[in-house]
């Protein structure tokens, strides 16, 4: 399968409700420097289930995108990830050229909840749909973020021992 | 635990050594370089370490620590690679992997991932030319300073043609 | 102790802004960011933290961490030339400081480093073509494969001219 | 002052004696991935009293070239900066336009000593010396090494404190 677009709502510096894509099968994202690039992968690494620790904030309503820096102009904020059902996938029943909709939302308490194809479902459905897409949260051997490359290679035996546990 | 465990090992170390070759080699060294994994405790790996050595092409053995800040950087992608293909997620999400890389390497990992995004499709965010030149979409990313907000822009590079 | 403390942060604070507005002006914002240092414990500053804070243009107040890579670098790029303001070495090395930086960023901290040049001596190691672009000299190393050892090429530019 | 060239003895990857210079007021450094450059750099920081944990290496004799990778090749190396009197400078007798020349050379036996115009001093007149040049080697506040660029803005304000403490 493919990720086809993001639709982000008020996450991190995207301001209001913006679709994100389509996106091909080769990708560049571009842009200078303090634009949003970087945002744009914390959004879908969020939708995924990522924890915020991972995305450059300490809680959730850091994730909220913020006018003047200070308070936060709208108290939710929301993340969508369509993707899109491959050849010979077959997933939760969906099938080839079906569209898969994952979404995280922040809400105005601070609290975050999934839905699949719009409607809430735990985090446990949720991880075992992205799992079933070969989506594994908890190993992100699909995610290098900014600055992360180098350290790949200087894992220590432990933490590759670690990781292969994940995948396996 | 020993058989599942062995089998993501034995599928990523042979792959490993077929993408670093393809990642490292040139003209020059039509070879490429070499890399490989080996186990702390091989009757019980999962209590052991898993050791990770590459040498670029034309480079005798070395520990890991001494490889520059590029050749470190195209080992990383190596294994990355090779674990994905055990346990092949359907996207790739990369942000300036190519920071530390000469003109040179940055042309190689480009060239994979393009080759490679028939099997898996691959979210590249890069400063370079190189990366957007290669892409089939751009998705640019400006700032509308009135309000503070990120804005983007996709083009179809497929649809514009090579021009 | 308190009255030669204060008079390297007082110093470095002073310059920290200046420095700072050099590397971040633009045609688009003529004004250039703001960097400035703040203390825990203006008393007994030394028992204290002391606080940095930079914002680019037409950025709010936002914390640090919140800035992006290349935001980040040129804020560091500022703080460093402020406190060297302090302190003058002869000479600085660095090493890649523009990996982060898109081609705008890095134009400006080359002209930044050349502009200072007569002030302090500069040996910047980099990838990018701007750098060798503005230098005065080239030093270019490769690697003989044949003895695996270094190997480096001098070029004063000055003498062959802005060809 | 002005570093005028460097003058390197089997240092890391620059095998036999090399000079490597002169050096303008500004230099770029360029070359492809693995040639040598942040060996370069190392060699600088190396003999202006650098320990060895800043230069990736465990121990002096890491500092050694090895053509094979495992066995050095000789027992010995050796570092020179060429330094220039500048103009309005005295620097420990010696007038503008005098050369000063540092030297770090490490022995068969894997320890270093310094000396000062090719003659053996100890470290406190060596780093006397330097200081009066203006080169603070504690605070380090004249070299940024591959990858620490953004850690400077990074920094704890403990650590800003500290550093204060060091240039003060
Ligand atoms: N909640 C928020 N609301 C509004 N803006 C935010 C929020 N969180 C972060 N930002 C802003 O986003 C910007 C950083 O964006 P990002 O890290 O995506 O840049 P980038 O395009 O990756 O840049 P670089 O090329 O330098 O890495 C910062 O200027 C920061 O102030
Ligand atoms: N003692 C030594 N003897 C011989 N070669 C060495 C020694 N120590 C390190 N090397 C080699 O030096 C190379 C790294 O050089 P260096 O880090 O200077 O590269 P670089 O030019 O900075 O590259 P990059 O652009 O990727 O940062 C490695 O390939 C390593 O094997
Ligand atoms: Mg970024
Ligand atoms: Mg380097």
């Amino acid at each position: 399968g493919r990720l086809i677009r993001i639709e982000a709502e008020n996450f991190k510096s995207y301001a209001g409700t913006q679709i994100i894509g389509p996106f091909k099968d080769f990708t560049a994202v571009i842009g200078p420097n303090g634009a949003g690039k970087s945002n744009l992968m914390d959004a879908i690494s969020f939708v995924l289930g990522v924890q915020s620790k991972h995305l450059r904030s300490t809680k959730l309503s850091d994730l909220v995108f913020r006018a003047d820096g200070a308070v936060p102009s709208s108290r939710r904020a929301m993340v969508k990830v369509v993707y899109m059902v491959g050849e010979g996938e077959e997933v939760g029943g969906q099938e080839a050229g079906d569209e898969v909709h994952f979404s995280r939302v922040i809400s105005a308490g601070g609290a975050s909840s999934y839905r699949l194809n719009d409607k809430e479902v735990t985090w446990e459905s949720y991880e075992k749909r992205l799992r079933s897409i070969g989506v594994l949260v908890k190993a992100r051997n699909f995610l290098v973020f900014q600055g992360d490359v180098e350290s790949i290679a200087s894992k220590s035996p432990k933490e590759l021992t670690q990781l292969f546990e994940q995948i396996s | 635990r020993y058989d599942t465990f062995m089998q993501a090992y034995n599928l990523v170390s042979d792959n490993l050594n077929t993408i670093y070759k393809d990642l490292t080699r040139s003209s020059k060294h039509p070879l490429g370089g070499n890399a490989f994994l080996s186990l702390d405790n091989p009757e019980e790996p999962y209590l052991g370490g898993v050791k990770f050595n590459a040498m670029p092409p034309m480079k005798r053995f070395r520990d890991m620590e001494q490889l520059s800040g590029g050749e470190k950087t195209v080992a990383a992608l190596g294994l990355l690679f090779a674990i994905h293909s055990f346990r092949p997620a359907p996207f790739f999400v990369m942000d300036e992997i190519d920071a530390a890389l000469d003109n040179i390497n940055v042309k190689k990992v480009c060239n994979y991932i393009q080759g490679r995004s028939g099997d898996f499709q691959s979210i590249v965010i890069s400063l370079k030319d190189m990366f957007y030149e290669k892409a089939d979409a751009l998705v640019g990313i400006c700032r509308d300073h009135a309000t503070n907000s990120s804005r983007t822009l996709t083009l179809d590079l497929e649809a514009v043609g090579e021009a």
